[in-house]
């Protein structure tokens, strides 16, 4: 999902 | 990663640690927003809900525990500490979680990427992060008298969520299939709501007075 991609932003 | 979210987070690391010191070490959290810190809390532990599972970087696990730690030492210090407890504007600081919260909550059910618990409360955290600053924007207004620490905790604020902006428009030139809208449209919705506190900042600054803002 979308959230997995940018969860390398804090 | 690139240089806008490097220099974002630093900016983000600053204005926290900004605040906690400033309180630390003059035992006041006078002009201090506690439902704001508490909104921030709220945010970084919906959304580090995965710390423990997923492992992208010894960088981010290392920074999502300071925003963990200090948020809550914040909310702690304003809440429990002896001497800080005293000078806080409880009467001023009178903005309702609620009205933050319970839509926010709403709209993280209804606009999300994947109808999961984990994708939920991301998605709650991240509308979440885009109004929390308004009960401390409130009290600024009231009070009126902002003394420089807290005037540079929120210039600080407003320069992280401008940078990130910068981040993602990087980025999406970059990387491939880097589009996410419900951050985007949410980290704009953020900035944006500096863009008062912005305006009054510079004037003071380029004016050397004082940051006072209207009534």
């Amino acid at each position: 999902s979308s959230s997995d991609d940018s969860k390398d932003e804090l | 990663m690139n240089i806008f979210r490097l220099a974002g987070d630093m900016t983000h690391l600053a204005s926290v640690l900004v605040l906690l010191l400033k309180i630390h070490t003059i035992k006041s959290c006078s002009g201090v927003s506690l439902k704001t810190q508490e909104l921030y809390a709220l945010v970084f532990a919906t959304r580090y809900l995965d710390i423990f599972v997923t492992y992208v970087s010894f960088y981010n696990t290392v920074m999502k525990l300071i925003f963990l730690g200090s948020s809550f030492s914040i909310v702690w210090y304003i809440r429990r500490h002896r001497v800080v407890r005293r000078s806080y504007d409880k009467d001023q600081d009178t903005f309702r979680h609620l009205f933050l919260l319970l839509p926010c909550l709403v709209l993280a059910l209804v606009i999300n990427e994947k109808f999961t618990f984990k994708e939920v409360m991301w998605t709650f955290s991240i509308y979440l992060e885009a109004v929390a600053i308004l009960p401390q924007l409130v009290l600024l207004q009231r009070t009126r008298n902002i003394d420089n620490l807290t005037g540079q905790y929120v210039f600080l604020l407003g320069a992280y969520r401008a940078l990130y902006i910068l981040n993602w428009i990087y980025r999406y030139f970059t990387e491939e299939h880097y589009v996410h809208w419900i951050t985007w449209i949410a980290g704009i919705i953020q900035t944006l709501l500096y863009a008062d506190f912005f305006y009054y900042y510079f004037q003071s600054w380029k004016n050397s007075v004082k940051l006072e803002l209207p009534a």
